[in-house]
């Protein structure tokens, strides 16, 4: 499971990887609330396991509902994005990156930057052209 | 930078930490020593060593890695996805997805291999994690949770540095500058610092 110095590893011989995890969620560009798409409940899961969405006991649907709106939102800010709620392509593009298996949010806090002042997190500046 | 709720941390008296390789996955020394680099930038800032042993049941963290579902509830998802997952102190638990591509020699940045994976830098990332830090939302530090393919990211930034040495306070040896390992001659030579926490 290691590439031995992968700089002398010619391309031909290399593994072909056909379709990364989360790739999928590309598909989902400009999806927005009150829609339903097949496969949003794999995002809704994907927010639940990194803690974006409590536990519930029931199954998730495929509707873009409140709560996954309220998901994208807190990510959004988490990852210093436009916190519109939308699935866009700059989320999206965070989104289907590889990362850490643990959670951003436990047990329903984070003080990652959703969890912070706004004060401390706010750094848009305004500009008025003249 | 964060911490687990709680904030749980080694205790006083174990600043000594041991870890240890799953021996079933017979790594290398180049493997292992790329470990051993990981953990070396967490102590040029804190008052922590950590030392390798060959007994992993008796080590305070233990190196793993594993596929798909491993038994610990946190299923590994194939190439690319989550890569790895680490426990909050005292736990030390580490795993790694067996089924990523891993680079553990040579430059991943040319790799022609658009899944290939820094070890170094997830291993940097998780011992973070190993030590009490959580996730951060400043892009440029360690504790961000996110890492393209074929990146390598191993120095800490100042958002990592200040929050283990909320946890452990300083490395009176640290000059400030995180950039590459200490080396324990390095720490016997350096004329010092002031510890930034």
């Amino acid at each position: 499971f290691f590439l031995p110095n992968i700089s002398s590893i010619p391309p031909s011989l290399l593994p072909n990887v056909s379709s990364p995890a989360w790739n999928a969620f590309r598909n989902f560009s400009g999806c927005h609330a009150g829609e339903r798409r097949d496969g949003l409940a794999n995002l809704k899961k994907y927010f639940r396991y990194f803690g974006y969405i409590p536990e519930t006991p029931s199954n998730f649907t495929d509707d873009f509902d409140d709560a996954l709106a309220s998901a994208i939102k807190t990510y959004q800010h988490n990852f210093n994005l436009e916190p519109t709620g939308q699935l866009d392509d700059a989320t999206l593009t965070q989104l289907v990156r590889p990362r850490c298996g643990n959670p951003d949010i436990v047990n329903g806090s984070t003080a990652m930057n959703s969890g912070k002042a706004e004060s401390l997190s706010a750094t848009h500046f305004h500009a008025v052209g003249h | 930078y964060t911490f687990f709720p709680g904030t749980p941390r080694w205790p006083d008296g174990k600043s000594d930490l041991t870890y240890a390789f799953l021996p079933a996955n017979q790594l290398s020394d180049d493997e292992k020593a790329v470990f051993s680099r990981a953990f070396q930038r967490w102590a040029a800032v804190t008052p922590l060593t950590f030392t390798a042993t060959d007994s992993y049941t008796a080590a305070d963290i233990k190196i793993g890695f594993f596929s798909g579902d491993h038994g610990d509830g946190e299923a590994f998802d194939g190439v690319l996805g989550t890569l790895a997952h680490a426990f909050s102190p005292p736990s030390g638990r580490f795993h790694l997805d067996r089924d990523e591509n891993w680079v553990a020699t040579g430059d991943v940045t040319t790799s022609s291999l658009s899944s290939a994976v820094d070890l170094e830098s997830v291993a940097v990332h998780e011992i973070g994690h190993l030590l009490g830090l959580g996730h951060s939302s400043v892009e440029e530090s360690i504790m961000y949770p996110t890492i393209t393919s074929r990146t390598k990211k191993v120095d800490l930034a100042t958002d990592d540095v200040q929050g283990i040495q909320v946890l452990y306070g300083g490395n009176p040896n640290y000059n400030g500058s995180s950039s590459t390992p200490s080396t324990s001659q390095e720490r016997e030579t350096s004329d010092g610092g002031e510890p930034r926490a």
